[in-house]
């Protein structure tokens, strides 16, 4: 573990922290992109297939546990709440999600570390992730202006990756056979979809305006 | 020898 890694865990578990805030605060999902939701609810379902196998620590199994959890009440919520369910944006939350799972699978089958059973569904997982924001960046165009929780939920959501890539980077330098290009190339992928996203944050912050993203 | 590590990271 180095503070690299940390910090891109406990941003991870703020951005989530945030939503949920916003949901149970609110009673609200207004802006928040359910496919994107679901998207991320089978990443951590696919990539911690080792939660019961394999033990790193108890850090990294509580960890695991809170984010199966979390995307699972964020999904239960925004489907089934009777009050929450009524504010979800169903006309513009309309972004074809299932291609991104099929892509993503197919590319694992083609491009893994080993071709296992549970390696294809960590490199579907890590794939998938790096696209799974996709549903909601185009919500938040969609929908104009963003209210500040669900903009911060984005903001730390699109930040934890790239700690995550210095600690790639710091992994590389101090582990002698550190080599994950897998998740480095992915976390890249991801870490620029949210490019614009941050400009815009920036500018709305720099002149404490609200956030506006064009359409 | 490139040994696909076991996955530590979140």
């Amino acid at each position: 573990m180095n503070i690299f890694r940390f910090s891109g865990d406990m941003t991870h578990l703020i951005s989530i922290l945030v939503l949920l805030l916003k949901i149970y605060a609110t009673k609200s999902c207004s802006g928040i992109s359910l496919k994107t939701q679901e998207l991320y609810a089978l990443v951590f379902l696919t990539r911690y297939l080792n939660l019961f196998t394999e033990f790193f620590s108890v850090y990294n199994t509580v960890m695991k546990l809170v984010f199966i959890g979390s995307s699972l009440v964020i999904v239960w919520y925004m489907r089934m709440h009777r009050v929450v369910k009524l504010s979800y944006d169903k006309e513009l939350d309309t972004f074809r999600h299932y291609f991104l799972v099929v892509a993503s699978f197919v590319l694992a089958l083609l491009v893994h570390e080993k071709f296992t059973f549970q390696e294809i569904f960590w490199a579907f997982s890590i794939y998938l992730e790096a696209i799974a924001i996709l549903p909601q960046l185009v919500l938040l165009q969609r929908s104009g202006n963003v209210d500040n929780l669900t903009g911060q939920y984005v903001f730390f959501l699109g930040s934890y990756r790239a700690f995550y890539i210095l600690n790639w980077i710091y992994r590389y330098f101090t582990e002698n056979h550190f080599a994950r290009l897998i998740s480095c190339i992915s976390g890249l992928v991801q870490t620029a979809l949210y490019a614009d996203f941050f400009y815009y944050y920036f500018i709305s912050w720099k002149n404490n305006k609200k956030l506006q993203l064009p359409a | 020898t490139q040994q696909p590590q076991s996955h530590d990271e979140l």
